[in-house]
């Protein structure tokens, strides 16, 4: 099993911290300059980095690909074209491992099976930065958006906030993952609206672990309460990570390969 | 008395809530859209508002100056600009003024006298625009930097945001307000590191009353904790409020004529 997930999103959001929570892993370093001396980030660039994971007995080969540097820069104009490029390469290598004579037995899979795409919690909905981005990612990736840092949000906020992103991303005719296909029953179609109102993501992320009333679990200990990350009430983290590795890591590595390689692949043979 | 406020910063930082709290009135509107059809911001605007308000006994004619739009553009090169030239041009209404020969017996005064500038709580510290940004802002005005929606970090994320952004303003040479002159004497000189140690103020705004154990005050609900604005250990919101509208209020508008309008001054008076 290979799965390739990217991440995107300005730095500061949450994103290491919320991918090692997880994959119960140290995968993500985090991009902090550690002292005023280093220089700022004039450039992002692509960072794939690859660890091996046991869930309930399968063993999942996960690559993560961290984006540092996206957005904080001073002109964004074009950020996004290092990333679509990347995304593009990984089709090419595998249909040119696809198409060569004597193929392996076993192509390894670079393909990005799903992206990531973080959200600020600022309660504004989506940047001019963000739509743009999403545009050109929906067209060739399956994209799933999540608010991070939402302990920065109240129960009201947080609702009005997804909803309005909702809003916003049907305005702007984003297609974001689940796809629904002529080939889809009635049963698939209502899972993928199910998910569609889930989406975007809220989800607070931690690695720390504390105690409180005898149980112990994952959280952030602020001075008016201790939040846990696994409270539904608290943070849809867990609603995430069953979705990322339960529910739909099979589908999203097969809608990968179906529409977004296939329509690259066409592409490239019609040229 | 004629106070002058600018406040700078992206948009969902806390901003107008953060004015409104400590003004006790309405002045701010945020400058959120409401529906996905309407155009996000192409560029900066600069609004000035003003009202009347009554704190112990003294009647303040309060203007607030918001700049919607700031840092939310794709392409942030010289976004600075329209800022440094609204200041500049109340430097230059005011001198025009104080040169006429008939000259009115009171000049409305409409000189910038404090900047609030609100930094992400994202922990990273300063980025490439703040640093840009800071440095032609601490030039023409008494700048005072702000880390908005506090409560989004712990106690030791907070503390160290706040070394962080220390160690990065001396590093930059980014002078903030309070400067020292050489007629302070030792006890203004210790009052003012005080202050300096104090930086950035890390404050949480909040228009919503709440009761909780009989007690009532303005905070914001979680679904782990009630914050209470006002508490010390919560937020630093009453150390800003006395800071701005006690102790050190007359100050700031004497450092504005004193330091940066006679800088001004001379500078075009040589011209
Ligand atoms: N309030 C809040 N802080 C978080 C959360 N997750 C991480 N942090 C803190 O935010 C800071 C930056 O997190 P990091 O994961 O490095 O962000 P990245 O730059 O997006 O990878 C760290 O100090 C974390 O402790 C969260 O869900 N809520
Ligand atoms: N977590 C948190 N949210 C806040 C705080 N102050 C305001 N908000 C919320 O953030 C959103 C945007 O605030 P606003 O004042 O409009 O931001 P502005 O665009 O910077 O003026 C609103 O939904 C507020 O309820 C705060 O201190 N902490």
């Amino acid at each position: 099993f290979q799965f390739n997930l990217m991440v995107i999103g300005r730095s500061g959001l949450g994103k290491s911290t919320l991918i090692n929570t997880l994959f119960a892993s140290n995968l993500m370093q985090s991009s902090a300059r550690t002292s005023p001396e280093q220089p700022l980030p004039q450039t992002m660039e692509i960072e794939p980095k690859s660890c091996l994971i046991e869930e309930n007995n399968v063993r999942l080969e996960l690559t993560c690909i961290d984006t540092p540097g996206f957005g904080d820069v001073l002109d964004n104009e074009k950020c996004w074209d290092p990333i679509i490029k990347y995304i593009k390469d990984q089709h090419s290598t595998y249909l040119r491992s696809e198409l060569t004579a004597k193929r392996p037995l076993f192509t390894p899979d670079t393909r990005v099976h799903a992206c990531l795409y973080f959200i600020q919690p600022t309660g504004k909905g989506l940047r001019s930065l963000d739509i743009l981005v999403l545009r050109k990612l929906c067209e060739v990736v399956n994209v799933i958006p999540v608010i991070g840092k939402a302990d920065a949000l109240t129960s009201d906020e947080k609702r009005a906030l997804k909803t309005r992103i909702r809003e916003e991303l049907n305005f702007h005719r984003l297609r974001c993952y689940p796809y629904d296909l002529e080939t889809h029953d009635e049963d698939d179609r209502k899972s993928n609206a199910l998910i569609r109102d889930m989406l975007p993501f809220a989800v607070v992320g931690s690695t720390k672990e504390y105690t409180v009333d005898g149980t112990t679990f994952l959280g952030r200990k602020t001075r008016w309460g201790t939040l846990n990350i696994e409270d539904p009430e608290h943070s849809e983290f867990i609603y995430l990570r069953d979705f990322l590795t339960r529910t739909h890591l099979q589908d999203l590595i097969d809608t990968t390969s179906q529409i977004h390689y296939e329509t690259f692949r066409c592409r490239q043979l019609n040229a």
